[in-house]
């Protein structure tokens, strides 16, 4: 059996909306780690992995762990239906093929349950080896998202360099060519407004503007956003989600032949 | 030509 019980409910009604565009079903996995999913988008390009930790939650119960494979798009058909101030309650039964949202409004004069079937699918996980990056960009995530809105209405690929300059995302496309360099800024009234670069080595990479900007629909989850790059190597983005884990995605970079 | 290899290019499947 299995009973989450999530105060901040309007949290996992934007980990849905971050992920349900680039996923459509997704094995939920539940154990003494915390409720994760890994899950790759269909042309296989992008992977996103979510972790909310036992603490984040009011009550994690879980008695062994439980895969539950959800279609993305009805999950979050059901999570509009509550309120971004519900508290949020997934429930299970021991080999029940149905999940239970339960929504209480934050007064406790309305409680709503939804019912919605599992389904089964075979997901393979990846394996991701620890690395060391090249270079680590951690920038305030809006900052991020508008950059990769601009650029993608000039070119559909976004070239991602960090020199001692800072960080430089261009793109190309018919009607001309955009840079945008942004410089390390820590001389800012809040810490989430800093642009920092940790740079071993310099770094350009390759990627699709259509994955970035997808990925960037994670951004009302976090005030800042870390790039992780490496020469050759998937980027990794993390949106951190306060005190409960991270949302992160790996892309795969274009390679030039 | 650039080319958009897949993530299992990069990383083993499970």
């Amino acid at each position: 059996m299995l009973e989450l019980r999530l105060v901040q409910g309007g949290l996992l009604k934007k980990v849905l909306e971050s992920i349900k565009d680039l996923v459509n079903d997704a094995n939920f996995d539940c154990s003494a780690t915390g409720f994760s999913l890994q899950a790759m988008d269909s042309s296989q390009v992008a992977v996103v992995a979510l972790l909310l930790r036992p603490e984040g939650f009011e009550r994690y119960w879980c008695d062994r762990n439980i895969s539950m494979g959800m279609n993305l798009n009805n999950m979050a058909k059901m999570l509009k239906c509550a309120g971004n101030d519900d508290i949020i309650t997934l429930k299970a039964e021991d080999g029940s093929d149905t999940v239970t949202f339960m929504f209480e409004s934050p007064t406790q004069d309305k409680i709503a349950d939804f019912e919605m079937k599992l389904m089964d699918i075979n997901s393979e996980r990846l394996g991701f080896p620890e690395a060391d990056y090249h270079a680590i960009v951690r920038m305030p995530s809006s900052e991020f998202a508008r950059i990769c809105k601009d650029l993608s209405s000039i070119g559909n690929t976004v070239v991602i360099s960090v020199t001692k300059e800072g960080v430089r995302f261009s793109t190309r496309g018919d009607i001309g060519t955009a840079n945008v360099v942004c410089r390390q800024n820590t001389a800012v009234d809040k810490p989430e407004e800093a642009t920092i670069i940790e740079m071993n080595e310099p770094v350009s990479l390759t990627f699709g503007l259509r994955y970035m900007n997808s990925l960037t629909k994670a951004t009302p989850l976090s005030n800042t956003v870390t790039l992780s790059l490496s020469s050759g190597l998937p980027a990794v983005v993390e949106y951190r989600i306060a005190e409960m884990g991270y949302i992160r995605f790996y892309l795969a970079p274009k390679i030039e032949e | 030509l650039i080319l958009q290899p897949c993530l299992m290019c990069f990383y083993p499947l499970y």
